[in-house]
């Protein structure tokens, strides 16, 4: 989706995506 | 564990099949933090629990931009506790994957 992003470094794939409303409200 | 203000969980299931691991990071308390960092965004990563150190991955996720230099610490701590906590649950229940 647009809102997901893959950042590459030294060959290990990081996946940036909004942390789900449901997971804020916990913290 | 004290609190680091950062929560990192399994971000599948945890089949126990190989020692490769879906983990998910974000911020849970920007408070804690002491450098600058993305809010309200989680990273997803893959974690190797014979090849890769919390350290390593903490390393690349600050060379990447995620988070200053001043948390590197914190974040390697906060991937440590889980995935020993990973590992436990691995050797203690093995059914429980």
């Amino acid at each position: 989706s647009s809102l997901t992003q893959v950042v590459h470094s030294a060959g290990r794939r990081f996946i940036v995506s909004p942390v789900p409303e449901s997971r804020l409200r916990e913290s | 564990a004290e609190d680091t203000g950062l929560r990192v969980e399994l971000a599948e299931e945890d089949d126990c099949s190989n020692s490769s691991l879906a983990l998910r990071l974000w911020v849970e308390d920007p408070k804690k933090l002491k450098g600058k960092h993305k809010d309200n965004e989680a990273i997803e990563f893959s974690f190797n629990l014979e090849t890769d150190t919390p350290e390593e991955v903490a390393y690349e996720m600050v060379k990447s931009g995620f988070f200053h230099e001043s948390d590197s610490k914190a974040v390697a701590k906060s991937i440590r506790d889980r995935v020993t906590l990973i590992k436990k649950t691995r050797e203690k229940k093995p059914a429980g994957c």
